[in-house]
């Protein structure tokens, strides 16, 4: 459902040119739950990127349910993002004026969902990350595995087939590890497409297949 | 050197009073190299953020060098942030409009210390750290390991006693994290004192001791 073609990726920054990527050729099926690991820096981000239509490949192909994603139109492009793909960032990206309850109501704001269905969802999601109590918080409010597991809130309150996930229990003890591994053993139970970012080994055992990223080229385990 | 007493902490949100700290006793010697640890919104930020001055108890006492921090000037405070305690922030902090190598070179600038002195302490900094190739690239133009890592060079350039760091290996790979690990332990044996928060256990194995916070109280190994 995932599949990318000699992908490469580099970053322009004033004169230089600085390839991260290296005809990376990373194949994930429907109903894969998947783990990229790899050192600092290697590239695992602007895969993911790339993958969840953030980003554009310098050169390679990178088709999504068999569509080459270059070619789509970028309202097309967007309604994927919107509608397919649940992204967790790394860095969170949470609205800081926003609180925890709209950040996580905001995926739902841009379909045609009803305020009272909206709410309901949002409920679900924040009660299934333990987050109910913070709702009113606003993200300066609440500690870092808190805004973690909203950035984790808003990535799934829509329910999108394919999870793309960077690092999302980087801030969280092992109880709290543990208990978002089970909502995501449990969301590939139900079909769900899941490809995280992780260097936590128990994370990553946790999956069925395990890619290794260094210096910007991918190898299969 | 680092002495609390009852430390009780609230945060006020509109007119809900949030008591996040209980009575919180924590002795940390001079050379002792300590962990605490804890599940997600225990309270672990806010105590190290009151250990580094950033921030202030609702009641209790904080002792740094055996003195009573409340009765110190705003002055004395700056003071003592800037010249005697290094705090890694668990969100980095990094100014987003500087590159690497002025976020690091911050803290010398208040300083008195030459330019040329400034650029050495940088660059023995970044590269112990392994960011001198990224130096010249801004905080969105690195990885989240990078930043992380650029946030530990930052508290370490003025080489401060007494060093504060909140889960600085949350965002890295397991090599990395044994690389930091590694200065921090000979940054010890120097007799500086070390309070790290970790939810890895690698991590705290490490240290020489662990306190452990559950719903704002704190409790000895
Ligand atoms: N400015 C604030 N206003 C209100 N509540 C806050 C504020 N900052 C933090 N909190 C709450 O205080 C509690 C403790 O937060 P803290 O950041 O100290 O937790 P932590 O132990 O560091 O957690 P983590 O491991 O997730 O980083 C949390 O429940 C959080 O929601
Ligand atoms: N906008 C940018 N401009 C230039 N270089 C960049 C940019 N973003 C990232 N890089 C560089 O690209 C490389 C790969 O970055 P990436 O964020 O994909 O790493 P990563 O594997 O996710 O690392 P981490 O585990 O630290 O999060 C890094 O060396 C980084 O410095
Ligand atoms: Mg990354
Ligand atoms: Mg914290």
């Amino acid at each position: 459902v995932l599949e990318t073609k000699d992908l490469c990726k580099s970053y322009y920054l004033g004169n230089d040119a600085i390839q991260v990527l290296f005809d990376v050729n990373l194949c994930v099926r429907k109903g894969d739950f998947s783990a990229i690991m790899g050192p600092s820096g290697s590239g695992k981000s602007t895969l993911l990127n790339i993958l969840g239509c953030l980003d554009t490949p310098t050169s390679g192909e990178y088709l999504l349910n068999g569509l080459p994603v270059k070619t789509l139109s970028q309202s097309r492009l967007a309604d994927i993002r919107n509608r397919e793909i649940g992204f967790v960032f790394q860095n969170f990206n949470l609205l800081p004026k926003l609180d925890v309850f709209s950040n996580v109501e905001l995926p739902l704001i841009y379909g045609n969902v009803s305020k009272k269905e909206r709410h309901a969802l949002v409920e679900e999601s924040l009660k299934s990350l333990g987050l109910w109590e913070r709702r009113h918080h606003r993200p300066n409010e609440i500690s870092g595995g808190q805004k973690q597991r909203a950035a984790i809130a808003r990535a799934l309150v829509k329910k999108p087939c394919i999870i793309l996930a960077d690092e999302p229990t980087g801030n969280l003890d092992s109880v709290t590890t543990h208990e978002i591994l089970e909502l995501f053993k449990e969301l590939n139970a139900r079909g769900n497409t899941i490809l995280v970012i992780t260097h936590e080994s128990e994370v990553a055992g946790t999956t069925n297949k395990v890619f290794h990223i260094r210096d910007g080229r991918l190898y299969h385990d």
